[in-house]
């Protein structure tokens, strides 16, 4: 079942944090596309 | 001594013998295979900055450079073509996480001292870096713990072959489970040591009465035959006994065709020399379409090294399939002349099996010659080695121990449970083989 999951790359906003302050970027990672 | 090498590591191995490894997506039984398309050279991620003089722990972006198995080559963000702080991780350990996840805790990203200067606007530079990469998904770490689960449970009771006689199955109690690996103990047994391994999809291990189902011999006493007889014509199984489903499941075959016989010939690995294939004749046709297979001039009077395979079994080969594919037969102990399949059969008066009965399925599977594995020493079965894939024919790999004599080498079907990728040890807490190292005269 495990090897049969459906999943897509997605894009995605994510945080950043450093010492300056926070941003965001998009960056694609993959979900199940159900 | 001084001169004893330190601990393994895959990473330097890898590196050193520039050898590619097999890709998770190989091995259908592994953790995270069918996830894997979720990991990608170049990907981006985070991990301890280890290049810092700051008290506590601190984390900076690394790029995904190479990958064997769970294992990745990182390098840090910024150090452009510079491989000096180059280094291996576990992709499936906790040292890695998805971009954003320092964020979520409230940790600042901090870049490693060796670069510190070289940029003034990092927000600038993790923009530019950043923005349409890849990283690891949210959940990775969540599927990574889920891929691991095994339901086999310390206690429960099932039967596996006698690993002193082959050709018998005895009544064993699980005792410890590993990344899916299984200890067992025979339940006869009075020594505690007396155990054997294998992993849960191994096609050695059957539930509670299957011995008595298909007809194979079973060393038991006359309570426990009766008792799984019982439970196998009920269906009612005891608490302790492992439930059915949670054995590999063998292809149904269609009886209203041609069979094997009792006498037939065909090619089979030797189980108890798993680096030949050997002249074989079926022994006994067990049901549900399991066979009893000898070796032609190995076999003991009694049959007790007999062994069972299931007729769909990637082991077993028609007549002639060495010869085709270039693999060395070992003829039958003690026979005089050249090996000849047509003068073999005329002077045994026995048929070669017909070629459509056997398994020729050969799956996409990815391996190739050359590639890196964590292998099972199937005559020790305790033990998992580092190893390479040394042939390639269909979907049967001759897998070789590194450092060890060819000898050792052992043949293993493409979708056997006993390969792992290169980092299962070390994501499972299993102890790694490191490869062989001669000795040097002093």
């Amino acid at each position: 079942g495990d090897a049969e999951r459906s999943r897509k790359w997605e894009q995605k906003q994510v945080q950043i944090k450093t010492l300056e302050g926070e941003f965001s970027v998009t960056m694609w990672a993959s979900e199940d596309s159900n | 001594s001084k001169n004893k090498p330190g601990p393994f590591d895959w990473g330097v191995h890898i590196d050193t013998e520039k050898k590619e490894s097999a890709p998770v997506t190989s091995f259908k039984h592994a953790p995270m295979s069918g996830h894997w398309s979720d990991v990608a050279v170049g990907m981006k991620v985070e991990v301890l900055n280890t290049d810092c003089d700051l008290p506590s722990k601190v984390f900076w972006i690394a790029q995904v450079i190479k990958i064997a198995g769970y294992r990745a080559k990182l390098r840090y963000e910024g150090f452009e073509e510079n491989s000096s702080l180059d280094f291996w991780c576990n992709l499936c350990t906790m040292e890695v996480h998805p971009v954003g996840w320092c964020a979520t805790i409230g940790k600042p990203l901090v870049p490693p001292k060796t670069i510190q200067h070289k940029y003034t606007n990092w927000k600038g530079f993790l923009v530019k870096r950043l923005t349409g990469a890849k990283t690891l998904p949210g959940d990775f770490y969540t599927k990574v713990v889920e891929s691991r689960e095994c339901k086999f449970r310390s206690g429960m009771q099932l039967e596996v072959v006698d690993k002193c006689s082959i050709s018998s199955m005895r009544v064993a109690v699980v005792d410890e489970v590993v990344g899916g690996r299984i200890r067992l103990l025979y339940r006869d047994s009075q020594d505690e040591e007396d155990d054997f391994w294998c992993h849960m999809a191994s096609p050695l291990i059957h539930p509670v009465g299957w011995s008595q189902l298909v007809g194979h011999k079973l060393t038991a006493t006359a309570d426990y035959k009766a008792a799984s007889y019982a439970k196998t014509i009920s269906k009612k199984l005891d608490p302790m006994d492992c439930p059915p489903d949670l054995f590999r499941k063998e292809k149904t075959v269609d009886s209203s065709h041609q069979q094997f016989q009792v006498g037939m010939k065909l090619e089979a690995i030797d189980p108890l020399n798993l680096s030949t294939v050997c002249v074989a004749t079926v022994r006994k046709v067990l049901r549900e379409g399991y066979l009893m297979i000898g070796i032609d001039g190995m076999e003991t009077p009694d049959g007790s090294d007999w062994f069972c395979y299931h007729q769909t079994s990637a082991s077993i080969f028609p007549v002639g399939f060495c010869d085709l594919n270039k693999i060395e037969l070992t003829p039958p102990r003690n026979y005089s002349a050249p090996f000849k399949w047509l003068d073999y059969l005329k002077k045994t008066k026995s048929q070669a099996a017909p070629v459509k009965l056997f398994n020729n399925e050969i799956p996409n599977h990815g391996f190739k010659a050359g590639m890196k594995v964590e292998a099972v020493d199937l005559m020790e079965p305790h033990l998992v080695c580092v190893a390479t894939v040394v042939r390639v024919v269909g979907r049967l790999l001759r897998v070789h121990f590194d450092g060890w004599e060819d000898t050792y080498d052992q043949w293993v079907d493409c979708e056997a449970p006993d390969l792992y990728p290169v980092g299962w040890c070390e994501m499972m807490g299993y102890p790694l083989q490191p490869p062989l190292i001669k000795a040097s005269p002093p």
